[in-house]
């Protein structure tokens, strides 16, 4: 990527962890945030949120999952803790 | 919809809440308002009620807070997570926070308090987020929309899972299909608002809205919405006893008057006002009147109408004198015989309720022009 478009990726993966972490109790592990494997926690995690959701089950960080998760929204998680 | 693990809920009919801060970017009437309505939204679809208490515990303690405050979620400025609110239980248990750092508004603007208050009173009652977009308990914050009844049936049918329905709700059959089977009830029978044998004991607008009061209670009815509202009066107001006689209001005032026996109270909006009880002889009646029936605000003549029997007296508020003598109802409003029960009018009509039929009057043709059922106003 160029170095901005690293950036800005940086950031969406950092905003759906702290989505994760608050609302789907996704612990995080270390995992480097650009080498995701399809069965790896965080995408696991994305799937469970957007079929919570009523996304497109992708498992991906696309551009109706990262509008969704920058919405105003209730505190209390969708997953029990 | 889905519940909470365990399904926590009340055990209780009556629950009490206490707001113990407001919020600077509203008036706190309309933080009170706010809350109220979120609350009446619930009562509405469930045999719930809900009592505003001002100091001590209550079932769900409401507040506003920024970041840490002392419970297991802090918040996070402006956006993100805008309220949250626990399930049914002891200590945290019911109580709802909203994140001061929103501007919260009764607007469709910013972050409306009713909208956001009447989702985390779904947690405060044992509904948990909803999967369905549509539905109130979906976790993200939508625009809200005041012309729309704010449950989806996804709400209504999670909340009657926990606590049965509102004996007064109307449901449309077409889409409580999948509704189970309420709970039974555990207090005495409340009245049944689609009851052919229903009867009122006052009648009045309010606020561009009409209440209708039976016994202890009262519904609220919005001519052009379809959702009734039912509370009981000693929510609205403590101190006022229940069985009231007449009801009328003075728009102009934004004041109401309401009777029981010899005495009446006048409220502004769910304040009664200092200085009542009054008796009812300082309006100018004769002693020999112990009650009054019904009674009405023409608001087109500036008169009001006191019915005693098959009588009614008339009080010019512009000349501020009352009639000597009372008259006939039938003299002045040919078609209505004997005792009224209770009286309003709406738009160019008046509406006489006379036991089990309420009649329709053009006072400009001075006759009676439909003769309607009682609960003719509500969706039944």
């Amino acid at each position: 990527f160029p170095v901005d478009m690293r950036e800005k990726k940086e950031e969406d993966v950092q905003l759906i962890q702290k989505y994760l972490e608050n609302y789907y109790n996704f612990k995080k592990d270390g995992e480097s945030s650009f080498v995701w494997k399809n069965n790896s926690p965080i995408t696991k995690k994305i799937k469970e949120m957007q079929e919570f959701l009523g996304l497109e089950v992708t498992g991906k960080l696309d551009s109706n999952t990262l509008d969704l998760i920058q919405k105003p929204r209730c505190g209390f998680p969708d997953v029990a803790g | 919809f889905s519940t909470f693990a365990g399904e926590p809920k009340w055990a209780k009919q009556v629950l009490t809440y206490r707001i113990l801060n407001y919020t600077p970017d509203l008036h706190p009437a309309d933080v009170d308002a706010a809350i109220k309505k979120a609350f009446n939204v619930w009562s509405s679809v469930t045999p719930l009620k809900f009592v505003k208490k001002d100091r001590d515990h209550a079932d769900i303690m409401i507040s506003f807070a920024v970041k840490g405050h002392n419970d297991f979620i802090p918040f996070d400025g402006p956006g993100g997570s805008i309220a949250h609110a626990y399930a049914p239980g002891k200590g945290f248990g019911g109580d709802a926070h909203f994140d001061e750092d929103e501007t919260w508004t009764k607007s469709t603007e910013g972050t409306n308090l009713f909208y956001v208050a009447l989702h985390e009173f779904g947690h405060s009652l044992g509904l948990f987020h909803s999967k369905d977009p549509e539905a109130l308990m979906y976790p993200v914050y939508r625009k809200f929309d005041p012309s729309v009844f704010p449950l989806h049936q996804d709400d209504t049918n999670g909340i009657q899972h926990l606590y049965g329905r509102s004996p007064n709700t109307y449901n449309d059959p077409r889409e409580s299909a999948e509704i189970k089977e309420p709970a039974e009830p555990k207090e005495p029978a409340l009245p049944d608002i689609c009851s052919p044998d229903l009867t009122f004991d006052a009648v009045t607008t309010f606020r561009g809205e009409i209440m209708f009061f039976k016994d202890k209670h009262f519904w609220r009815k919005h001519p052009s919405v379809r959702a009734v509202d039912f509370n009981l009066i000693s929510a609205f107001w403590p101190r006022l006893p229940s069985g009231v006689d007449a009801a009328y209001e003075v728009p102009e005032k934004d004041e109401t008057v309401l009777f029981k026996g010899n005495e009446f109270w006048v409220v502004r909006g769910d304040t009664i006002l200092p200085g009542y009880p009054q008796k009812i002889y300082v309006l100018g009646f004769s002693k020999d009147v112990t009650k009054i029936d019904a009674a009405f605000y023409n608001r087109n003549k500036g008169k009001i109408y006191y019915f005693i029997a098959d009588k009614f007296w008339s009080y010019n508020k512009r000349s501020q004198s009352m009639d000597r003598k009372p008259r006939q109802i039938r003299d002045a409003f040919p078609g209505i015989n004997g005792k009224i029960d209770a009286v309003f009018q709406h738009k160019n009509f008046f509406y006489f309720f006379h036991g089990r039929k309420q009649l329709e009057f053009d006072p400009g043709k001075k006759r009676v022009t439909r003769v309607l059922k009682t609960n003719f106003w509500f969706p039944c």
